[in-house]
């Protein structure tokens, strides 16, 4: 069971519309997968059509089984860890005891191992305890860049983050994949903003890139993956490569 | 002195942009403006050319005198007061003080009268500590909102936050403009985001909408506003008519 966490500390560049939309396609190719949002605005909860109040925050507070907190989506495949604003509450519980990061790695220990073939975190747009719990829980990350200028601002940052967390708390953390999304490929901009990742990261950095479309902006709205809402769509394409070339990363790893 | 808390705890959605831009429409028309980047990822300030590792932080923690906190940037009429990371650790020592949501108020209310026109603050993407003490220490709350579907679903807590914050703390708060950004008229989407922003918020709905633009994302790459990376631009005009707006809507109240 492969454990990704899908963070980026800045906001808006593409977090939740790639869990949902990457994990919707990792889903539709058969691979069973569970979606952990861990933002309190759980916006990755009302797109996938369920939010509740209490299931997470019941793990973080009252160490209850996270298998409880485990809810059917409408999509096949694909299962879902609710958030809400209660996570916040959490959230600042939590700081006051040792170990706080240490929480959702237990939780996520503890689930059945042959149920899921991935599970994706959704993080929110901040470096916090929430974030740190994501990456000592995974054993990846995955960091979503929107190609434009302010985005690349955060991510020496977050290598630093990911970096102490690997030393502190979880050695087996590394950074998997940088997915380029919202390229507009009319723009220099957006090829300017790619070819600068690539040589910061590498191959690191997918080879398949998530093209601007409106598609995916609407998608939310009707409470279904861009796999769903728009099957023919070449963004929905695109998060099929990705998840094709994601899932072939692991296999080579 | 106008004092505006430019809020909205979904990531992305034009916060940072809307303060430099509009902050530097206003300036071009002769308001002497002063910016206060109270996120700790500083993208205004990092925008603006100015970062200042500890000097908000002194404010916050060792109550330093605002103004000693104000540097010059490179736009006439725009003063900034610089973030850093540091802000996250004031953020997270100040929560233990007593009344801490009103350091930022009591720091603002001894700056010099007479000097600035307009104080906008650039808020980090949460309902926290920082977005609060900004809340407090503003007359007026501005919210931009990305005419997409996700920017709308945060709306709600964001307005309960400043009806909370005006019950407990600052009786002058009042939202005093919704600004719909990154505007794509070619798209169904916008266009019903625009409407129902309208249904909802009534005539706070600017009248003045920012397209998307490619010169937004790409100024702050060059460190300049869009008004003077790319002064003939449609996008550049759109701040300028959004700035007269703005100011006029004081004038009237
Ligand atoms: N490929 C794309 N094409 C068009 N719009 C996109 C694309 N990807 C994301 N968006 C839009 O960009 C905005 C930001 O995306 P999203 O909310 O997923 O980012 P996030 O990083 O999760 O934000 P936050 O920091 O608030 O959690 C949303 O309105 C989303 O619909
Ligand atoms: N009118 C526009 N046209 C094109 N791109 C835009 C426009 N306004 C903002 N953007 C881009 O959208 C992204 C988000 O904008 P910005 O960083 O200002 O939002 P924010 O709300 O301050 O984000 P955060 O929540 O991280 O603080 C940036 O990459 C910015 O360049
Ligand atoms: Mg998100
Ligand atoms: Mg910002």
């Amino acid at each position: 069971m492969r454990r990704i966490a899908v963070a980026n500390q800045k906001g808006g560049v593409g977090k939740t519309t790639t869990v949902v939309n990457l994990g919707a396609a990792l889903a539709e190719q058969g691979r069973r997968v569970l979606v952990i949002d861990l933002d309190p605005q759980a916006n990755a909860s009302t797109w996938l059509g369920t939010v509740d109040a209490r299931a997470l925050y019941e793990v973080f507070e009252n160490g209850a089984p996270l298998e409880k907190a485990v809810r059917a989506t409408g999509v096949d495949n694909l299962d879902l860890v609710p958030s809400s604003s209660w996570m916040t509450r959490a959230e600042r519980n939590a700081t006051t005891q040792a170990g706080a990061e240490m929480i959702l790695r237990q939780a996520v220990d503890e689930l059945p191992h042959d149920q899921w073939d991935y599970i994706l975190m959704d993080c929110p747009p901040a470096l916090g305890l929430l974030c740190y719990s994501a990456l000592a829980a995974c054993n990846e990350v995955l960091i979503p860049v929107q190609t434009r200028v302010m985005p690349l601002a955060g991510l020496v940052a977050l290598n630093q983050t990911i970096d102490t967390v690997k030393l502190r708390l979880n050695r087996r953390l590394r950074l998997s994949a940088v997915l380029a999304s919202q390229v507009d490929k009319r723009t220099a901009l957006s090829r300017e903003v790619v070819e600068s990742l690539r040589e910061r990261f590498g191959d690191v950095v997918m080879e398949t890139m998530i093209r601007e479309s409106v598609r995916v902006a609407e998608a939310p709205g009707h409470r279904l993956p861009v796999t769903i809402y728009a099957p023919d769509s070449s963004v929905a394409h695109d998060y099929r490569a990705a998840a094709a070339e994601f899932h072939a990363r692991s296999a080579a790893d």
